[in-house]
């Protein structure tokens, strides 16, 4: 029997919020957080 | 986050911007859900209120910490960001809550290797003051959808984080569901004790059966037990793990004759959405003719009378071990459900037995694929298999395939076959979203930690020949033959090759008696594409390109006719029609403040006026009267 191709939704990258973050090259807090004014201040 | 400035109404308004892919959206409402069966959170579509969440598709997935007061505050939810726990990981910042491992006692619980983190991103681990974060005194969780992976901010693959009991290395980090803390945490944080959409849990394990109740219209009783001798051997809650306690219902057809009936009736429930789901797990051991119905007896509002719908005849149910069903109610009243076991024809040793049962108000998964022996299957040679071939609600033929070849990595794949209704039906196949769950059965529903993966049909997405991804299988598939020996087409299959891994799969309750349940939902979410929304002659787009809103209002269609929502801040606002004018409670001030001084001045003004004439009358009456008055014994 022939296997049709299969196709992966992520085009086989497996990642979690942070590597995708990291992998824009953002600069979040913690990796995926905006702060305040108050919470920076505090962080 | 400490402080009551950061905490949302219990029913949060939100807008799902235009940018949003299809699948994010309908990820964005199964999230939703799970919140309203898991707490008191609820959402609602932005009517104007001052502050409201927008979830938009951003750069990446991130939120910020609690509620901002900035009006509209964003969240994004960017390219591969669009599953159910990201979304739940993203709104509990938005609720309030910062990462798992922020708390100020995680080293006790995990040791961060500082030489393994990327040069620059060592602030990421930072852990905060007791007078910054309240943990609530809830203990620290490995499990929780709030926790960074092992890896996270890795300069290679070495774990970044050590958890300091060995066994939650790979727990940490899993994105599954919320962990039971962060239920207790969230329910804490905004005083929750009730939820919208769930309503009841029996596992039968106390006496009282859950406030169930036996009918006395029938011939014979349900029995609470923990063992039949011709099955069940045990409950399915504990199956096994805790012999002699573990309960199940169980109606003995063998002891009565054919057409006997046992009736049991679950408490009053009050519905809320007017849509429930009753799932529960069914043992057969006595006759294959045995049956289960289910009705519900609804109350109407006067109290006055009662009516018993028959909702669901279950016959041909399998012998020899717990079976899973989900039945679909619509009660809009007070109601009880009822479950009648019916004594069938021919030969019976034992009977039929419930437990696990689950209700509440959410829709039901379209197709269960039931998986037996999964631990043979993990370890056979060829590791890859269809589910049968299932129809969703629009029509569409499909196929999952599971993939066990790249242990530790399971996959699974969807796939559209040829079937009945395909000339029917449009191709490519659009806007239908698959959502497929591996089902913890751990057995009160608000406990599980399901895990689940959503994935879109695209009609506009095409692979390298030109074709259409989704287009007809009979077009762009391949031949393939059912163990029946009838030739079909199958298209190519689209899914995640890393559903979840072997160590999850063996974790919690996804295998339970060497079962494993596949939920799977078909539904078509073109509703949710705003841009395509059908209108006579134009669509929303050209409605609002005509109607400018100022002020970054947003054009919105209420009834069929552009409107804009004006953004507002704490003490600011836009109104008019088209957000032109601006408000403030500055305003509102000075308009009462120079009210009051008017009314002050006309009350004034009355008051001299009065007093005026008032003395200029009594000042002329004595003169007039003292002409003719004599005065007589003044002094007596």
């Amino acid at each position: 029997m022939p296997t049709p191709e299969i196709f992966d939704v992520d085009n086989g990258l497996d990642r979690d919020i942070f590597d995708i973050n990291e992998d824009l090259g953002l600069d979040l807090f913690e990796g995926d957080i905006i702060l305040d004014e108050i919470q920076e201040r505090n962080a | 986050i400490i402080g009551e400035r950061y905490r949302w109404p219990h029913t949060i308004p939100y807008v799902l911007d235009d940018s949003l892919e299809m699948n994010a959206r309908g990820v964005i409402l199964k999230a939703f859900e799970r919140y309203r069966l898991k707490s008191c959170i609820d959402f609602k579509p932005w009517s104007g209120e001052p502050n409201y969440i927008s979830v938009f598709k951003g750069n990446g997935c991130w939120s910020s910490v609690g509620k901002q007061l900035t009006g509209i505050q964003e969240l994004s939810i960017g390219e591969g960001c669009d599953k159910i726990a990201t979304v739940q990981h993203e709104f509990l910042h938005a609720l309030g809550f910062w990462h798992e491992q922020s708390r100020s006692d995680r080293n006790d619980y995990v040791s961060i290797i500082w030489n393994r983190i990327i040069s620059g991103k060592e602030r990421n681990f930072d852990f905060y003051d007791d007078q910054v974060i309240d943990s609530m005194n809830v203990p620290y969780d490995y499990s929780s959808v709030m926790h960074y992976g092992k890896t996270a901010f890795g300069n290679g693959s070495e774990p970044t984080i050590i958890t300091r009991v060995p066994d939650f290395m790979d727990v940490i980090g899993q994105r599954m569901d919320f962990s039971d803390s962060d239920v207790l945490k969230l329910n804490q944080l905004y005083n929750c004790s009730s939820s919208l959409s769930f309503m009841e849990s029996c596992d039968f394990e106390l006496g009282n059966v859950c406030g169930m109740i036996q009918s006395s219209a029938d011939s014979a009783d349900w029995q609470r037990l923990s063992e039949v001798s011709e099955g069940p051997e045990s409950d399915h809650s504990n199956m096994g793990r805790c012999r002699g306690s573990g309960f199940f219902m169980h109606f003995n057809s063998s002891s009565v004759n054919e057409g006997a009936t046992a009736i049991l009736e679950s408490r009053i429930l009050y519905p809320k959405r007017g849509f429930q789901c009753l799932q529960f797990f069914l043992y057969n051991s006595g006759s294959e003719d045995d049956q289960l119905n289910i009705y519900i007896r609804e109350y109407s509002t006067a109290h006055l009378s009662r009516t018993l719908t028959l909702v669901e005849q279950i016959k041909d149910i399998p012998s020899g071990s717990w079976q899973l069903y989900h039945i679909t109610l619509n009660a809009t009243n007070k109601f009880r459900v009822v479950f009648e076991g019916v004594r069938g024809a021919g030969a019976s040793l034992g009977g039929l037995s419930i437990d696990d049962i689950n209700l509440s108000e959410t829709r039901c998964p379209h197709h269960v694929w039931h998986i037996r022996n999964f631990t043979q299957l993990i370890g056979s040679p060829n590791g890859s298999f269809y589910s049968p071939p299932f129809y969703s609600s629009k029509g569409y033929a499909f196929q999952i395939y599971l993939n066990l070849d790249s242990l530790p990595k399971i996959g699974m794949y969807f796939h559209l076959i040829s079937g009945a209704n395909d000339d029917q039906l449009e191709w490519p196949c659009p806007w239908q979203q698959v959502t497929i769950t591996i089902l913890d059965q751990t057995p009160d529903i608000r406990q599980r930690m399901s895990k689940q993966q959503s994935l879109t049909t695209d009609p506009f997405l095409t692979i390298d020949n030109g074709n259409y991804f989704w287009d007809r299988p009979s077009k762009v598939g391949a031949q393939v033959i059912f163990p029946n020996g009838t030739q079909f087409q199958r298209g190519r299959g689209r899914g995640f090759p890393n559903f979840m891994s072997q160590e999850m799969l063996k974790s919690r309750d996804f295998i339970k008696g060497d079962d494993v349940y596949i939920l799977l939902t078909v539904e078509d979410i073109s509703h949710l594409n705003t841009q395509n929304d059908p209108l006579p002659t134009l669509n929303v787009n050209d409605l609002c390109a005509s109607f400018r809103c100022e002020n970054d209002g947003i054009c919105i269609l209420q009834n069929g006719k552009a409107e804009c929502r004006c953004r507002s801040g704490d003490d600011w606002w836009y109104m008019g029609e088209r957000c032109e004018k601006r408000g403030s409670t500055r305003d509102t001030i000075v308009i009462a403040t120079s009210s009051t001084a008017a009314v002050f001045a006309l009350m004034l003004i009355i008051t001299l006026v009065s007093v005026y004439c008032t003395r200029k009358k009594y000042r002329k009456e004595p003169s007039s009267r003292t002409v003719n008055t004599i005065m007589e014994n003044q002094y007596a």
